[in-house]
């Protein structure tokens, strides 16, 4: 463990409790696609199964746990609980067309074709755009809540912080996973444009809206 | 490249 895996973790569960409290306490979910809340209930539920068959320590296996809890929590509140506020003429985004090529190539690109590992490498794979149906949301609507802004912040620093750990553990350990790396590369790639539009906008104050 | 494929991180 490096200061820099530790606060990415603490960024990702950051996010994620962010977003549970932003629904429960405003009893809404507008602006959230319920979409990639379930892409991301699937990242967690595959890439976490090794729960069942590995046990490395009581922080990663809490987390785990938490991580999940709070996923399947969330996309309850979207889809039953707080159905009325989901805002479904926007979270229009085609998630098959993601989810059908990701699976796909956790085929194709692997380190090992057992089970586990094939799961594993396609919640890497899914992680990487699952933020996609949100950001697509967001451009539609041409705004997102503050609040929303900040979650997307922590969620997208979290795995900035995971590229800079990957490099200290090469560095230091002589670790690395390419199939991690390239998707996190890409995953972070992915969030620059927001995190432009975050700096620019939200941290001087305004409130993040797009020219429609 | 010495690549180990440790599963310990999130």
């Amino acid at each position: 463990m490096n200061i820099f895996r530790l606060t990415g973790d603490l960024s990702h569960l950051a996010a994620i409790i962010i977003l549970l409290l932003k629904i429960w306490k405003s009893r809404s979910c507008a602006g959230i696609s319920g979409k990639s809340q379930i892409l991301f209930a699937m990242v967690f539920t595959t890439r976490y199964l090794d729960l069942l068959t590995a046990y490395i320590s009581l922080y990663n296996t809490s987390m785990k746990i938490i991580y999940i809890g709070c996923s399947y929590a969330t996309v309850y509140l979207i889809y039953a609980k707080f159905k009325a506020t989901y805002d479904g003429n926007h979270d229009t985004f085609r998630v098959e067309f993601l989810v059908v090529p990701v699976g796909g190539l956790s085929f194709l690109v692997n380190h090992d074709f057992s089970p586990l590992e094939i799961l594993w490498t396609f919640s890497i794979y899914l992680e990487a755009v699952a933020i996609l149906p949100q950001l697509f949301m967001i451009s539609k609507t041409g705004e997102a809540e503050t609040i929303t802004t900040h979650y997307l912040f922590f969620l997208g620093l979290y795995r900035a912080l995971y590229l800079i750990n990957w490099v200290w553990r090469f560095y230091f350990e002589g670790f690395f996973d390419m199939i991690a790396i390239v998707a996190g590369v890409v995953q972070t790639i992915l969030y620059c444009d927001f995190f432009y539009l975050y700096v620019t906008k939200v941290l001087k104050g305004k409130k993040l809206s797009l020219p429609a | 490249w010495d690549h180990i494929n440790r599963k310990d991180e999130l």
